[in-house]
């Protein structure tokens, strides 16, 4: 028995057409999350230290769905939401309806932490946030142009779309988008 | 959405996941990621971080229920997260996870799934679909 360590970016209807420019920056985000993860374990660090690290880059990288990158509500803005367990003792953190905080998963960790509760949501997540002192940034720091660009598309659509369903690129738009529900609940 | 589960070399599992959640949610709407036993679970068996459809992944209690088919049925990591996948919507769920013993798994019914993993004994594996 050894360690071990496994990280994901979402799943959904990822197409297999997706284009380089896409798939490229998301491969290497995912290797680099993997190689930091790989050295917190070698350097013996504890698993809950080694996933909130991880964790962390993949919120900090805009290309995933997750702090910076985070999509969007109908009403335009961002609500975030994490969760941290620990299986020996089976304590957990986790946070929901985060509008500024910039890593959630290290604020759930401080609610598992420092509250004798499990779960803090919206404005008391943000009042607790405040008052452990964590790294905060106005909501438009989480804001990116095509998280923009896919809530036009789901409002003109008049749908929800889960992780990586692709922004209809505007030079397809001019053929008459095949949005189906799979497609739209990419 | 986001997630990262760990075990260590004496068998310490933990598990985090973070998401922004669907594009065009409802203002308030809660996804699968903060709900323990939902789209985060550990415990001294297997650390479990869930994706997709955040009603679905909630409805079926994902990772609690791999963890549960370890705890109660004695199924290896392997088994319990397949059935668990397998036995849910097509398309709305995939799961990493990982077991007290340092197996690693990573199934998903969704076309795709952004993912990588790395053990002590050198396999390593960075994938989509």
């Amino acid at each position: 028995m050894g360690w071990a360590i496994a990280l994901h970016g979402g799943a959904g209807d990822i197409p297999l057409s997706l284009p380089a420019d896409r798939r490229l920056p998301r491969e290497a985000a995912l290797h680099h999350c993997l190689e930091i993860g790989v050295a917190a374990l070698k350097a013996r660090r504890h698993p809950l230290d080694v996933v909130e690290l991880v964790v962390r880059e993949l919120e900090n990288h805009p290309n995933f769905n997750a702090g910076k990158g985070s999509v969007l509500t109908s009403r335009g803005t961002v609500e975030m939401e994490a969760c941290i367990m620990d299986g020996n003792s089976k304590k957990c953190g986790a946070v929901s309806g985060l509008t500024t905080v910039v890593n959630a998963i290290s604020l759930a960790r401080l609610v598992m932490d420092n509250t004798p509760h499990i779960y803090l949501g919206f404005d008391g997540a943000e009042a607790f946030a405040r008052e452990q002192g964590v790294e905060i940034v106005d909501s438009s720091h989480f804001i990116t142009p095509e998280n923009i660009e896919r809530l036009k598309q789901a409002k003109e659509a008049d749908s929800v779309q889960i992780d990586y369903t692709q922004p209809i690129q505007k030079d397809e738009k001019s053929e008459s988008p095949t949005g189906n529900e799979d497609s739209q609940i990419g | 959405t986001v997630g990262c589960v760990a075990v260590d070399k004496n068998g310490n599992l933990a598990a985090a996941t973070s998401t922004g959640g669907f594009v065009n949610k409802m203002v308030g709407r809660i996804g699968d990621t903060p709900i323990i036993g939902a789209g985060t679970y550990a415990n001294n068996l297997c650390a479990v971080s869930a994706t997709g459809r955040g009603e679905t992944i909630i409805r079926g209690t994902v990772s609690r229920d791999v963890a549960a088919l370890m705890e109660y049925k004695g199924l290896s990591l392997k088994e319990a997260a397949a059935y668990v996948v397998e036995c849910n919507p097509r398309g709305d769920v995939g799961l990493v996870a990982v077991s007290a013993k340092g197996e690693v798994t990573m199934p998903f019914n969704t076309t795709g799934m952004f993912r990588a993993c790395a053990t002590e004994d050198g396999c390593s594996e960075v994938a989509i679909w």
